[in-house]
């Protein structure tokens, strides 16, 4: 389900 | 966190540090786009909406404070401190960058991860960092001596791109459902704007000449 990963970046 | 990343991040510290230097120490602003000083402070704005409700480590809460604390500053600087904003070039920094702000936002609206409030101006952020260099650019190019902190600025803004696509790289054969598609097309997009600079950057450096930009 979740294809994105998280906005861990600046 | 890979080292391209950390790399990466350090050289984006390095060009704000840079900046105030220039500007506190040395009270000039000069060869500096106030247009992309705020660009990117709308950037961070925009991206750090969830700076207090989502923790992920105190090294990504202290980084983005400290890029919202110098990325607001550096416009209060050029904008009202009685000696730095008399050094500004405003007849020179002419780019209209309301008019970039606009179409970032329509194409957020279109393109997503998913339609909601955040997301929307996560995407905006993104497509507006990618083009918020341009003003700068623009500004560089008509400046005739170009000193060396603006030349640095711009150099360690435009390295700290380069080494966040090697950190995708690198975070996509590494974790295996590590996709942004937004970021990386945009971040290609904005590393390439910087790509002629680049070149004028290490002919200058390597023949031991002053920049400049042809016009």
């Amino acid at each position: 389900e979740c294809l994105t990963a998280p906005k861990d970046e600046l | 966190m890979n080292a391209f990343r950390l790399a990466g991040d350090m050289t984006h510290l390095l060009s704000v540090v840079v900046l105030l230097l220039k500007i506190h120490t040395i009270k000039s602003c000069a060869g500096i786009s106030l247009k992309t000083q705020e660009l990117y402070a709308l950037v961070f704005a925009a991206r750090y909406l969830d700076l207090f409700i989502h923790f992920i480590s105190l090294y990504n809460t202290v980084m983005k404070l400290v890029f919202l604390a110098s990325s607001f500053s550096i416009v209060w600087y050029m904008r009202r401190h009685k000696i730095v904003r008399r050094t500004y070039d405003k007849d020179h920094d002419t780019f209209r960058h309301h008019f970039l702000v606009l179409p970032c936002l329509a194409l957020a609206l279109l393109i997503n991860e998913r339609f909601t409030f955040r997301e929307v101006m996560w995407a905006f952020s993104i497509y507006l960092e990618a083009v918020a260099i341009l003003p700068q650019l623009v500004l560089l190019q008509r400046t005739r001596n170009i000193d060396n902190l603006t030349g640095q600025y711009v150099f360690f803004l435009g390295a700290y791109r380069v080494l966040y696509i090697l950190n995708w790289i690198y975070r996509y054969f590494t974790e295996p459902h590590f996709v942004h598609w937004i970021s990386w097309v945009a971040g290609i997009v904005q590393t390439l704007l910087y790509a002629d600079f680049f070149y004028y950057y290490i002919m200058s450096w390597k023949n031991n000449v002053k920049l400049e930009l042809p016009a």
